[in-house]
């Protein structure tokens, strides 16, 4: 007679938390744009024996994002989730693993991100800002000047933008821009891109220093933007694709 | 009154202890915990 087969893999089974927990890590390690993303809930696990000791598994996970940059050093255990109220972006995804003699490696993933519902927000949190587009015109116009502020002060590296992660908006009480957005050091000092900004040219990636900005430009009752740059230092292997260039 | 009665027999089958070896039965496998928000 044939042995009986186990019982299924339940989705808080230490198993599958440990075949979660090398998706997660693949899907951040894979990721050259946006934050790092945190396990939020296992939603199926299924898995499908190959012989011994060979499992090939399909994930489906609920993913939250966190408060560091994908370039951030910082690792995923000590990010921070985005709360509700501040309109939290949510990961979905599909992942097919094998398990070969207790090692996973990761065969196929699909992800897609959406923000929570502004009205679900709303309703919670009436005065708090919203999500909205990258390249909406105030937006651009907070990382421009956060940016201009930042590099007309410092002594150090010409910082030029790599990508904006993160943009919301306030109206009431005040109106009020809040931007994220990574940086790189060039091989300019802020002083020589006085003279020709066009020559200053992004560090190769093996020394790129790549960086997080941070900028609340507040537009009423009155003009004001502070902006805070944190530089996260050489780190070997770490690179940026372009978006044009970037997979999905 | 049938109200009352009902109510006293639900608050006695509370108290019935558990049989020896009386398994609860499992909670479903999927999907896992929550550990953030929904």
């Amino acid at each position: 007679l044939p042995a009986a087969s186990p019982p299924p893999l339940g989705c808080d089974d230490p198993e599958s938390e440990a075949a979660a927990e090398a998706a997660v890590s693949y899907i951040n390690g894979h990721s050259h744009h946006g934050y790092k993303f945190a396990l939020n809930r296992i939603e199926n696990i299924r898995v499908i024996p190959q012989g011994l000791n060979n499992d090939i598994i399909f994930l489906e996970l609920d993913l939250l994002e966190t408060t560091c940059h994908i370039l951030s050093p910082t690792p995923l255990e000590n990010c921070t989730v985005r709360s509700f109220t501040e309109h939290a972006v949510e990961g979905d995804c599909d992942i097919k693993l094998q398990k070969l003699n207790g090692q996973f490696s990761v065969l196929a993933s699909k992800c897609h991100s959406h923000a929570d519902s502004s009205e679900d927000v709303t309703k919670f949190c009436p005065d708090c800002p919203l999500l909205v587009s990258l390249n909406n015109t105030e937006v651009l116009k907070a990382v421009t000047a956060a940016l201009n502020k930042h590099n007309s002060k410092t002594a150090d590296a010409y910082l030029k933008l790599l990508e904006i992660g993160r943009a919301k908006i306030q109206y009431h009480p005040a109106h009020i821009v809040f931007v994220e957005f990574a940086v790189a050091a060039t091989n300019c000092s802020a002083e020589e891109a006085k003279a020709n900004v066009e020559a200053c040219q992004l560090l190769p990636d093996n020394q790129s220093n790549f960086g997080f900005c941070t900028a609340t430009m507040v537009i009423l009752p009155s003009d004001n933007l502070e902006v805070n740059c944190q530089l996260y230092g050489h780190q070997p292997g770490v690179t940026y694709s372009p978006p044009a260039q970037a997979t999905s | 009154p049938v109200a009352k009665r009902a109510v006293a027999e639900v608050a006695q089958h509370d108290k019935v202890p558990r049989p020896v070896g009386f398994v609860p039965p499992p909670p479903p496998p999927c999907p896992g915990k929550i550990r953030y928000f929904k």
